[in-house]
């Protein structure tokens, strides 16, 4: 996992 | 962490809140779709599996998430358990199969990787995007609804809504953007748009949800 920024968000 | 997503985050935790509020000071759960209410729990764990997972993003981010998959949990036990006699099945009709098969579908086609917690990932934000739909077919069918639940509605509107200019402004200070989450929110946040018309121009005026006949 890890691309696409929305791993960060809720 | 931005302004934007960070209030939108304050406005998902307002949603909840809001809603146990109305279901605990009515001692009712009437109004409220049950189908929606289980799709945001599967969203919320088929997401968040990655609590469990050894993935670290923040304290913020790990406190939230318990949070979501609790509090979510704890309204199916209220709707199921504690009130369900003021729950009324047959307004809560729509197919969640059109909802879910289509989200599971587009999990698999579109994806950051061809793996098991990436395609539910991608699953979850879909799915979330229309996990409204049985909820608002309740208004639809019964034209009105109380003004409380109305107001969690909207703060679940805005906190997807607020995450669109969080994406903006991510893109032009980190240079990078995440097509899944940005296709979905705006898809999401379009659903709304009849339902916040009438929230804004009935219900912040002061007057009753109610839909022209």
């Amino acid at each position: 996992t890890g691309k696409g920024r929305g791993k960060d968000e809720l | 962490m931005n302004i934007f997503r960070l209030f939108g985050d304050l406005a998902h935790l307002a949603s909840i809140f809001i809603l146990l509020q109305k279901i605990q000071v009515s001692r009712s759960c009437r109004g409220l779709s049950f189908k929606t209410q289980v799709l945001y729990v599967v969203v919320f764990v088929s997401r968040y599996l990655d609590l469990f997972l050894g993935t670290w993003v923040s304290f913020y981010n790990t406190v939230m998430k318990l949070f979501f998959i609790g509090s979510s949990c704890y309204i199916l036990y209220l709707m199921r358990v504690q009130f369900r006699s003021t729950y009324d099945p047959t307004l809560d009709t729509f197919r969640v199969e059109y909802l879910v098969g289509p989200s599971l579908v587009l999990g698999l086609l579109f994806n950051y990787s061809f793996t098991f917690t990436e395609i539910l990932w991608s699953f979850s934000i879909f799915l979330e995007s229309v996990a409204i739909f049985p909820q608002l077919f309740i208004l639809q069918r019964t034209g009105e609804a109380e003004t409380i639940t109305t107001h969690y509605i909207a703060a679940l509107g805005i906190y997807r809504a607020l995450y669109i200019p969080n994406w903006i402004y991510r893109y032009w200070t980190e240079g990078s953007a995440d097509p899944i989450a940005i296709v979905a929110g705006l898809v999401q946040t379009g659903l709304y748009a009849d339902f916040f018309y009438v929230y804004f121009t009935k219900v912040l005026q002061g007057k009753r949800f109610e839909l022209p006949a």
